[in-house]
């Protein structure tokens, strides 16, 4: 009995911050990161489309707590990069899990239907093999993580799921 | 001995798939992906990154082959919400993964090192908690993944990767 999704998880207290117009081109992440991880300070989410007119914009999240630091850092950079800084304090970072992903179409959609129905708005979405997240503003976030565990089934008792 | 990546991967054959100038309002991201699962069609990396001026952007990525289908449902669909589509044929994935990538702080700044330092522009970045994956021009896909090789010396025998 192959479950796509077999949990769900908030963290309540992060912050995102958006460097918006950087130049496309290669080594200009390795910049911003490695700025950002010499200060010691965790990345969580990263999320970056393609650009437009040699021009992209690069999200991410820390928690809430380091912030300050990382805008300290980022804000010059942003500067002599011809780019701009843009933050949230209030957002929460709602995932859902899961190896039956892999063979499993339309997991993602299940997750954003969930929130559709809720009237969560998503501010970011970054997926990987087993685990898709979204960032919803920190007012939604419980909301959020109640309508993803109904549509996944989550508290239910399943078969092998623990004690009998 | 944690070692933070223990594997690294390559999907040759992908397509970029973006939908530019969406309402960033609830229930959007389910009008998009529900069409698309309705067609059977699985989408791999989902990057939204947040909008500005209540509009946002969504790029996802298809197997190659399944770039003229998804097209087909996504055009009317963004037409009938004042957005633009845009793509791209020859893109490779490259990803990373690690269980230790939970505790260690820097892995996705040494990912992008290892590409910047072998001119790999990357076009979309995604992250998981064990998983980071990168979007570049299929003619770099290589290039690519051997750096990051290279980097987490993952051709190296580790202790207790395999046979002594
Ligand atoms: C925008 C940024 O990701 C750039 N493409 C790079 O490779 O560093
Ligand atoms: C842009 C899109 O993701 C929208 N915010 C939604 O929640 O559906």
């Amino acid at each position: 009995h192959d479950v796509p999704v077999c949990g769900a998880a908030i963290v309540k207290d992060e912050a995102r911050v958006g460097i918006v117009g950087v130049p496309d081109q290669p080594g200009i992440s390795h910049r911003i990161f490695s700025a950002i991880a010499q200060e010691n300070i965790a990345v969580d989410m990263i999320a970056q489309n393609v650009g437009s007119g040699g021009k992209a914009s690069i999200g991410f999240t820390v928690t809430k707590t380091e912030l300050p630091n990382t805008l300290a850092v980022v804000r010059p950079l942003a500067v002599s990069l011809g780019a701009s800084v843009e933050h949230a304090e209030e957002v929460s970072k709602v995932s859902i899990v899961g190896t039956g992903m892999r063979t499993h179409t339309g997991v993602a959609e299940r997750m954003f239907a969930a929130l559709a129905g809720a009237g969560v708005n998503m501010k970011m979405i970054t997926t990987g093999d087993i685990k898709i997240s979204v960032l919803v503003d920190k007012a939604d976030g419980v909301k959020a993580l109640r309508s993803v565990h109904q549509t996944f089934q989550l508290d239910k008792p399943r078969a092998g799921a623990g004690l009998p």
